[in-house]
């Protein structure tokens, strides 16, 4: 499999909806 | 740290050094602060774990237990495919072929309560795992030296073992892997990480403290009493997997299966762990999460064209999907397919052919010294998902540092295009 790791999710805000099995990201999300 | 042109980043090379002081902590817009943890990198300044700074590791050790992470992930996907030729291979790269998990090395930590009087546990945060453990006394075999004082049951007045007949406990199967134990009626379980760490100790139920505001009775959690391993000075390990006794599927009740983090730039700032919807910007793009065969418990995404310096690059986005893909807290550098990593590196080296190259770090072959620069420009880099949504990797999160004269692009390559 293709690994999304750590280092590329930095200052990313990841949101995980698993009822709606969704998968959100937002750059600048930890300012 | 960087300021942002049309297709690169401009950064003062000064600033890829991480600071020795712990900034102010993040917060996520608009947050609802009640149900928010603090994530702090496990080996920064923010870190209270002194047995971690004692023995921080060097980047070149990091990589090497990351690839270890990678291969246990790949080996427990082939394990389950009944790909048995692949299983032998990663045998003869000293993996155990028995890996109920993943390797416990991750990076990020929170802080939680558990119990009545509640006690604070710091554990490694985990999207990549299920079961949330912790070190429990008496410690009947073994516990390794941790931050905070080991858990004791005796002195919990909310806390009950759970029976070997219940339905919970043969839900541990499907969490860790291995079939559990019984000893005078209370449930065991067993979990073996890949690269041999382990927990063995009482399946649980004890109250949750995530924050003053969000309790939660009767959650099952690992009471281990023999624990080994890579663990640091964390207490245990947080399961954010999408297995029904991970955090996210017991506490869904309230939150709904939703949490959101985001990871900090540098280990010298902190990050957050947030659960539920409250607060979450409309600005948040989403794409579908899928489920890979054999790894239902990992978060798969489908990843469908990659971009660097603003140009796309010519990859089929069969050759992206054709193992499928997953986004994962605890390993550290992506893994790409062979063929989509050597056309990232080429474009990147392309655009990068004014700097001096330095010698590879572990399994990062594009390395460069930036000590006789005090600004460098590095392309951007971006990914696209399904439904259209293109998220531009961060500047710290294209370069992975090891000194200013041994930069290089924090991405590598998969062994085999089935991986």
């Amino acid at each position: 499999v293709l690994i999304y790791g750590n280092t590329q999710q930095k200052t990313l805000e990841v949101v995980y909806d698993g009822t709606r099995r969704m998968l959100g990201f937002r750059t600048g999300g930890c300012t | 740290y960087a300021t942002a042109e049309a297709e690169s980043h401009t950064i003062h090379v000064a600033s890829l050094l991480p600071s020795s002081v712990c900034t102010h902590p993040a917060t996520p817009k608009g947050l609802d602060k009640k149900s928010s943890l603090q994530v702090i990198h496990k080996h920064g300044p923010c870190s209270q774990l002194p047995e971690e700074k004692a023995n921080i590791p060097t980047h070149a050790q990091i990589l090497v237990l990351d690839e270890v992470r990678v291969k246990s992930i790949h080996s427990k996907l082939a394990k389950n495919l009944g790909y048995v030729n692949v299983m032998k291979k990663d045998a003869a790269a000293n993996l155990p072929a028995k890996d109920g998990s993943l390797v416990g090395s991750g990076n990020y930590i929170v802080t939680i309560g558990l119990g009545t009087p509640k006690k604070n546990l710091t554990l490694i945060f985990d999207t990549g795992s299920d079961i949330t453990w912790t070190q429990c006394q008496p410690c009947l075999r073994s516990c390794y030296k941790q931050q905070d004082p080991i858990f004791s049951p005796s002195s919990s007045s909310t806390y009950s073992n759970v029976s070997c007949s219940s339905a919970a406990c043969t839900s541990l199967n499907s969490a860790t892997g291995n079939s559990p134990d019984c000893s005078s009626s209370t449930c065991v379980y067993g979990i073996q990480y890949g690269d041999s760490s382990f927990s063995i100790g009482f399946f649980a139920k004890e109250k949750l403290t995530l924050t003053s505001n969000v309790v939660f009775d009767n959650f099952l959690f690992g009471c281990g009493q023999n624990n080994q391993g890579l663990f640091g000075g964390a207490a245990g390990l947080l399961g954010l997997g999408r297995n029904k006794l991970s955090l996210p599927s017991q506490t869904a009740i309230k939150f709904k299966k939703i949490f959101s983090y985001c990871l900090p730039s540098s280990p010298s700032s902190t990050g957050f762990l947030k659960f539920g919807n409250d607060g979450l910007s409309k600005s948040v793009k989403f794409t579908t999460l899928s489920t890979i065969p054999g790894g239902e418990s990992f978060y798969g995404i489908t990843i469908i064209a990659m971009s660097v310096g603003g140009k796309k690059l010519s990859i089929s986005a069969s050759i992206l999907a054709a193992g499928g893909a997953i986004i994962d807290s605890g390993t550290v550098i992506t893994r790409l397919p062979p063929t989509a990593y050597s056309a990232l590196r080429f474009a990147f080296r392309k655009q990068m052919n004014q700097y001096p190259m330095a010698k590879p770090l572990s399994i990062l072959d594009t390395c460069y010294d930036f000590s006789k620069y005090s600004t460098v420009s590095i392309p951007k880099i971006s990914l696209f998902f399904e439904k259209g949504v293109e998220v531009p990797i961060d500047a710290r999160g294209i370069l992975y540092v090891n000194s200013i004269s041994q930069v290089c692009l924090a991405f590598a390559g998969n062994n085999n295009h089935s991986d």
